[in-house]
């Protein structure tokens, strides 16, 4: 493994999102995913619609909240393709499904894996790397208050509600850790971004982890 | 303070969304009190959340279920193709 690595740095990961007063951080977290997938796949990077993923998810609860895995079942069994997101943009609130014709053009995904990783953020890493960026769930009730730095204390594993997409790794440093981006906005964080201790499922940030395959 | 209702603020949110600042100050005080001397640990503060009480902030923003997922027992396949 490389001691940091950024899928940043490629160009294949798209910009921070806000997601307002909706609980659709699943759905930001797994359209994330598959922009860069479909990015790292040599195709262009482009925002993919996150409203269509919360409005026409029928396993999840569109702003009321949800699960990356049951998103991803979703896509994957249905094969819907993702439109872009300035053809079905972010409402902020859930509404009704939009349908496109077959032929309208929009990315589909072939696969999926989620497994908990807890005790094995290494093969993590690896996964990381293999895949593309990571769609992973975290505890993140004191990420209310965050401004910066590493997130190492306060943080539960088991309690799980707030999905966000991990773009990279850096262990350059003492304290070696996970780079996240948010989907509250570029004024939260660092520029929107999070850094997570790695080797400790700090956060439970190891304990559901999703790649997608496009 | 002159009693009128101007501005876009009803005072009773502006009231609540003080106490929820006061609070929040209490809290950045508990959680900077952890950090280490390396400089790496993580920094709280005011942000755009500040005025919100820890239960509010959850019931809006923490809506995320997870999902009871097989543990990963096998090594990660390093793919030759894509790799970066």
């Amino acid at each position: 493994l490389p001691i940091r690595f950024d899928w940043r740095d490629k160009h294949v990961v798209t910009k921070v999102r806000n997601q307002q007063m909706c609980g659709g951080c699943w759905a930001f977290s797994v359209v994330g995913g598959i922009e860069s997938a479909y990015a790292i796949k040599g195709e262009s990077l482009e925002d993919l619609s996150v409203q269509q993923v919360i409005d026409c998810s029928y396993n999840n609860f569109g702003c009321s909240g949800g699960s990356t895995v049951n998103a991803l079942n979703w896509l994957n069994k249905t094969h819907v393709r993702l439109v872009k997101d300035s053809e079905y943009s972010f409402k902020a609130q859930t509404g009704l499904c939009h349908y496109f014709s077959g032929s309208h053009a929009g990315v589909s995904i072939k696969d999926y894996s989620s497994y908990d990783f807890s005790d094995k953020e290494d093969e993590m890493a690896k996964a990381l790397l293999a895949y593309g960026p990571l769609a992973v769930i975290v505890d993140a009730v004191s990420w209310q208050d965050y401004l910066g730095g590493i997130i190492q204390h306060h943080c539960s594993s088991g309690e799980a509600n707030h999905a966000v997409l991990i773009t990279g790794f850096d262990k350059t440093g003492n304290t070696p850790y996970w780079i996240v981006r948010n989907s509250w906005g570029t004024s939260w964080g660092v520029d929107g971004y999070a850094f997570v201790k790695m080797g400790a499922n700090i956060c439970g940030i190891a304990d559901s982890v999703s790649a997608v395959f496009v | 303070a002159n009693g009128s209702h101007s501005g876009h603020v009803p005072p009773q949110r502006s009231e609540k969304g003080s106490a929820a600042f006061r609070e929040s100050l209490r809290r950045h005080r508990y959680l900077n009190s952890f950090s280490s001397s390396d400089n790496s640990s993580a920094v709280y503060g005011i942000n755009q959340f500040s005025h919100l009480f820890p239960e509010e902030f959850k019931a809006i923003y923490l809506r995320s279920k997870s999902s009871e997922l097989p543990l990963c027992n096998k090594e990660v396949k390093m793919p030759t193709a894509h790799m970066p």
